[in-house]
């Protein structure tokens, strides 16, 4: 089962998201793969991982095997494909190389079966890697700011999901719309909730998370929250987090 | 004289520093273009614009003249060249174009004498787009927020800019560092400030912007903080901003 994290809008929480999720799935003992799809690397950065060399760019390129650039993270049960600056090089080169919407998926179809969940961050676009990771992903999850603008840029970003479905990937779907940094005191805030709601009543996480400087600290710890500050608001948050998605992957 | 907002990292308020920092020297009676460089469109629908086709992806496609795409804003001295999602198109198209990485420059410098100040928006990547801005611009500001990926992606994003100095458009200087959404309450935000200075000690503008949702609401309105809440946090930090930008320009 492979799921992306995955929003044009930059600031979102989409790393946030997938290194928290993703922990805490691995900390219940199931076992998980976080993918850097993101030339920023800060799922790689978020986890204090030297690549190395090993990365996910060197997989794609066909100069490493996919098993041997997967490291293991502080946690038993998970995995990381790191990332690093050469990734940016991908948007350049991809025009020249075959069926390049389906790099990254012909490679991860190669171990997917050995994980119970693989995870992809994504970067802020709807270029190259967004697309290659929708290409791969069986359910993609887009984490959302309770602001002007995520409400806005989100309907682009729904077609640009719906053109991949028809087109590329017709088993792609959306697993849902997770409300990140959510501050139930901004008039704001329960605007935009409301307009999400109203739009997309089926797909919103009931669970949202809300805004906790915890969860921003704990990176520079090279800590998932659930680690770094357990009895935090924001631990607490993807602890339920994690309930109601598997319920979600359940359904369907 | 031309200047991009542009820093790789997600979220950190490049299009609300454009848009705020163009309208306040609008306001101030000076002469200001504002360019949509990113496909999100967010400058274009901060100012509600409908842009009818006239848009800066068909300037540089040579399918419209650049003078055709300047739009009146409701403040008198600021036009924008808007963008709408046909710009996402140019990612692919590039690699085919001669010059791909001053087709910007070459259609601002038609019109950018005829404007005291031309700036641009820039997506949160160091593609195509981001390349062509840091191209077209004598200086760059780069927003950050006061946290750990800000901090972490900043020397990878000043490497990028020092490739572009070298090769690509040696005039080009970093006018500064703004550090947004500024919250002098929290350990963390100290901690990042101090880092930054520490290694950037000249280039931080003293002008911090504070979290206001004041500034948050205005883009739903169509108007900048300025307009939308004169007296507010938000509204008071861009006026300073003001002096200190033109200062720096004076001194530079
Ligand atoms: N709920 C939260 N509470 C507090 N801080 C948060 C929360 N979620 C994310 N952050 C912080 O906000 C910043 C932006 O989050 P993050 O980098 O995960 O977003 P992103 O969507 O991955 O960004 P990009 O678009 O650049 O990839 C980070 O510094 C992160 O630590
Ligand atoms: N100082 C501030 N106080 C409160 N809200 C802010 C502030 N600066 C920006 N915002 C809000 O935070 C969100 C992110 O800002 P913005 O969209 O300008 O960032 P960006 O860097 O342009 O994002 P992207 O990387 O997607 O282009 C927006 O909803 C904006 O209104
Ligand atoms: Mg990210
Ligand atoms: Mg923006």
């Amino acid at each position: 089962m492979v799921i992306c994290i995955s929003n044009q809008k930059g600031g979102v929480g989409k790393t946030t998201i997938a290194l928290n999720l993703a922990s805490a799935l691995a900390l219940a003992e199931l076992r998980v793969l976080l993918v850097d799809f993101d030339p920023q690397s800060h799922i790689t950065i978020g986890f204090n991982i030297d690549p190395q060399g090993k990365t996910i760019y060197r997989v794609i390129t066909g100069e490493l095997d996919i098993r041997e650039s997967i490291h293991q993270t502080s946690i038993e049960n998970l995995f990381v494909i790191p990332a690093d600056e050469d990734l940016a090089g991908l948007e350049a080169e991809a025009s020249q190389m075959e069926n390049n919407r389906f790099l990254l998926k012909k490679e991860l179809d190669k171990i997917k079966e050995e994980f119970d969940f693989v995870f992809i961050d994504c970067p802020p676009s709807i270029g190259i890697y967004t697309i290659n990771a929708l290409c791969a992903s069986d359910f993609v999850i887009i984490p959302v700011l309770a602001d002007f603008y995520s409400l806005e840029g989100f309907s682009k970003f729904f077609k640009a999901i719906e053109y991949i479905r028809e087109g590329l990937n017709p088993s792609l779907e959306i697993l849902g719309i997770v409300i990140n940094m959510y501050d139930r005191r901004t008039k704001l805030t329960k605007e935009v909730e409301e307009e999400f709601l109203k739009y997309f009543p089926e797909k919103i996480f009931t669970v949202k998370i809300p805004k906790n400087v915890k969860i921003a600290e704990a990176p520079s710890f090279g800590l998932p929250i659930q680690l770094y500050s357990p009895s935090s608001p924001g631990a607490d948050a993807f602890s339920l987090l994690v309930e109601e998605f598997i319920e979600k992957i359940e359904k369907s």
